[in-house]
């Protein structure tokens, strides 16, 4: 379970925001082009997604605010999650910390616990917590049908995550 | 390893068949296999609406496509539920009695795993247990403030 | 302008069906499922479109009505239009009767005013009424921001057809 | 032809600019052609939102791209209208602010040419000259029936 989501430089998350989540069903609201789905790119990156499109931008470097009227492009965007995560394998439950922090050269850099990891060891921390097929917890905007467009052999393993 | 497979195909195709029954109110889902080698197979979906003929998901219409995904998700959560689901407006082409429907399953799934919903329903936000406001009072810089529902609606 | 819609055994309107449109905004509504994206379908269908995929269907012969509980599959679909046009190029108003029919084989006969004729003829006259291209008039359901996704030299297209 | 091409163009593109400004409420719409050679240029958009540094169209939300898809719609009608238009849910993806936005102009094109939409949006049901609804109350058979605006509040 997410804790909480901290934001700083990631896209329209110029100033260094926080989100404390609950159990349950958590809402997100507001008007258009507020920066609702800008969340769900901050969590997806922040799990190791690499894609610019998985961004929805043209390069990785897109991610870092651009600036707004009165002020100025930011020059690296960090994301970091609290996690409360019941592993897999056994009944212990840890809070452990992930970040992400992404330079003007485009250059990303993964902490857990503050200690500086390579991406797949982010990608090993999900997938022990059960997050390792994309599609199993993120259902972008306009995408809700988007299993049912899968090929048959691309919907199979879903079922392998499941497993 | 494909013995694993087979008996969580099984049970997810159960709570599917189930699923589609509840929020079709009537109708069948089923889940195949297309290959009786299990190690190659991949997945068919089929859905019949109650009252109709055929099983084709390329004939239904937008919201019974959106009905079906959520089913899949919701039966694949009954066996393994995931840390966390984000849905991005999942409900947008639903009518107000499937959005109903919908927000019944997303109270039963909120029980089991943590669900971060986006939405401009105001029927969906009735069914959240917490409710995150995003502005932009600043033109371009967004920021997080506490909402009531009352507000909302 | 349409003045008027008629459905017979095309996707789920089994039953012989007409719709009189007015002028101005005309909305349909109704639940989930019930048919309103398949008169979309049948207006494109009967201007000429002859793609499966442009009918949300596997096959060309999937509009034909399949049947339901208690209604045994119909054998032929048929859609006519009735329209009032003011031809491009001069100013008399006209009234024209367009017909698309299809067998259970999967072959379409057109007619224009009861007269049977090729489909080029019918692509030629929508295009007199300054329908020649098909995403000038229909925006289909989820696909309002296709000429955003659409290649420069697919948009040139659009600006073409307003010349 | 060329020349009756640019005309088209220049008008379409003074439409696009007044109109994104309204959809907006500033912002900046701008059309512009991908090469000096009239016959091979494409044509490309830019929607910068009030408040906003950059005018990509890909980092848009959306329903900024719905808002920004209809600006251009509008704009190519101006300049010339078709015999009818057909619009199927584009209203899905906005909140309630832009949804009346987006039925001034809708009301306006009406004037010009005939719409038929369809919506589950009482907002814009509300901008209708006339309704139909869509029924089936034998499974699996559309029928059409006259509805007033009342009996759907
Ligand atoms: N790198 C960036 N720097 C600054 N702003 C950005 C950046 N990337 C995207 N944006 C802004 O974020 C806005 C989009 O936010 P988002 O897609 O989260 O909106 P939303 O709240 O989901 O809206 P909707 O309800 O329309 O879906 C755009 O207007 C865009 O200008
Ligand atoms: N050839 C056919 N014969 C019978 N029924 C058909 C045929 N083709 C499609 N259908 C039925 O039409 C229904 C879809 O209709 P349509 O897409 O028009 O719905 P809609 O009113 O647009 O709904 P939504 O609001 O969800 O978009 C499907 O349930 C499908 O079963
Ligand atoms: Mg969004
Ligand atoms: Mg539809």
């Amino acid at each position: 379970m997410i804790r909480k989501l901290k934001l700083k430089g990631f896209k329209s998350f110029a100033d260094e925001t926080e989100i404390s989540f609950s159990e349950g069903i958590n809402c997100i609201v507001g008007p258009n082009g507020c920066g609702k789905s800008n969340i769900v790119d901050a969590l997806k990156w922040v799990v190791g997604t690499t894609s610019a499109k998985g961004m929805r931008a043209d390069t990785i470097k897109d991610v870092i605010f651009k600036g707004s009227e009165g002020r100025r492009a930011a020059r690296s965007a960090e994301v970091s999650l609290l996690i409360e995560g019941q592993e897999l394998f056994s009944a212990k439950s840890s809070l452990t910390e992930v970040k992400r922090r992404i330079n003007s050269k485009g250059e990303s850099e993964f902490f857990i616990n503050g200690r500086k990891v390579r991406l797949k060891e982010i990608q090993e921390l999900f997938t022990n917590l059960g997050l390792g097929h994309k599609d199993y917890a993120f259902f972008e905007q306009g995408q809700i049908d988007r299993v049912l467009r899968l090929k048959p052999t691309e919907r199979r393993a879903l079922i392998e995550e499941a497993a | 390893i494909e013995k694993r497979f087979l008996e969580t195909f099984n049970a997810v195709s159960r709570h599917f068949r189930n699923t589609v029954k509840r929020v079709f109110e009537g109708g069948r889902g089923k889940l195949y296999l297309t290959d009786k080698d299990i190690s190659k197979a991949g997945l068919e979906i089929e859905v019949k609406p109650p009252g109709k003929k055929h099983s084709n998901i390329n004939l239904l219409s937008g919201g019974e496509r959106t009905l079906a995904a959520i089913a899949f998700l919701y039966a694949l959560y009954k066996v393994r539920p995931a840390p966390f689901l984000v849905l991005d407006e999942v409900d947008a082409a639903l009518d107000d009695a499937n959005t109903l429907r919908f927000t019944e399953l997303l109270k039963q799934m909120g029980e089991e795993t943590q669900v971060i919903i986006i939405t401009h329903n105001k029927l969906t936000m009735e069914a959240a247990d917490v409710i995150y406001g995003i502005t932009m009072e600043v033109p371009g810089v967004s920021k997080v403030i506490g909402v009531s529902f009352e507000s909302l609606v």
